[in-house]
């Protein structure tokens, strides 16, 4: 019967997370494979292609492209449109945030947790969602990003200016030794339940109910991947090891954004985003 | 806490996308 409780809760977390994420491993695999059928996505690998990826995409990812609709008659400086195209990506993120907040509330249990204290397994744990996320959209060559309908080159990102090229690269590391893993879309939802349910956040009231919720969500975990991966050794250890890269990844990825905010003038961080990282690590 | 975090907490509180907060 508890294994049968167990199923159930893998069943439920993995139909929240097909409900609020768009672009599942699935997807984003068939895509990057050339499997899907559809035309292949745009692919970025220079300045002047991400500008036409920009007009390629011109709808709502691209808020100031509305609102300059000259700009494909202007000649942008390639700063301007390295902060443009910062800002479509906090865009994105925001949006993002928005859904794996939908996600968490699914988790059973979470909304009766302390109203504070979910904010704070939001606020540390997001980022390490997202980094999570980001790892099936990526091979070793790039990434995709706008719902998978681009491909940006790893080498593109590595060519812009300090300190923008150094935001992803650490991001394809993880990456590619996360996929090796292999888990599908329906061990993704446990484990970012996982991550969610941290019961080491600093600042929680209440930490036993979380843990507690936490504990069930990791026996959940365990048996889905010995069910899903008999013949892979060791695979719920190897998962929860990632924890600790990920930790490291967020610290990183906040000083950069601070760094970011002190040395370009132009740049304005989303609010949300400035909410979830302010004060963080 | 929900002070700082009126965005987040508005999100778990109704869903509003962050534009619409």
């Amino acid at each position: 019967p508890e294994s049968a409780d167990l199923r159930a809760l893998a069943k439920h977390l993995y139909e929240s997370y097909l409900k609020y994420f768009p672009l599942t491993k699935a997807k984003a695999r068939a895509i990057l494979s050339g499997k899907t059928g559809d035309s292949a996505p745009f692919v970025i690998h220079d300045m002047k292609s991400l500008t036409e990826g920009e007009q390629f995409i011109n709808c709502r990812q691209m808020p100031l492209m509305e609102q300059r609709p000259d700009l494909g008659m202007v000649q942008e400086s390639p700063d301007e449109v390295e902060l443009r195209f910062f800002h479509s990506c906090q865009f994105r993120s925001a949006e993002a945030v928005r859904e794996v907040t939908e996600f968490a509330k699914s988790i059973p249990g979470f909304v009766g947790l302390d109203l504070n204290d979910q904010v704070t397994l939001l606020k540390y744990g997001v980022i390490e969602v997202l980094i999570i996320m980001m790892a099936p959209l990526m091979n070793k060559d790039g990434t995709l990003i706008s719902y998978g309908q681009i491909f940006m080159t790893r080498e593109f990102l590595k060519s812009l200016r300090k300190p923008f090229c150094e935001m992803m690269e650490p991001k394809f590391e993880f990456s590619v030794k996360f996929n090796m893993l292999e888990l599908d879309d329906s061990d993704m939802a446990l484990f970012l339940a996982v991550i969610i349910l941290s019961g080491d956040r600093p600042g929680l009231l209440n930490v036993k109910p979380i843990e507690d919720l936490q504990e069930t969500v990791l026996h959940a975990l365990e048996l889905q991947l010995k069910m899903n991966h008999p013949d892979s050794l060791q695979l719920f250890a190897k998962v929860l090891q990632k924890m600790t890269d990920l930790r490291q990844l967020v610290t990183d990825h906040v000083h950069l954004i601070q760094l970011l905010k002190k040395t370009e003038v132009d740049m304005c961080l989303h609010p949300l985003l400035q909410e979830i990282m302010k004060d963080l690590y | 806490l929900q002070e700082k975090h009126k965005i987040l907490h508005k999100l778990l509180q109704n869903g509003n996308t962050p534009d619409e907060v």
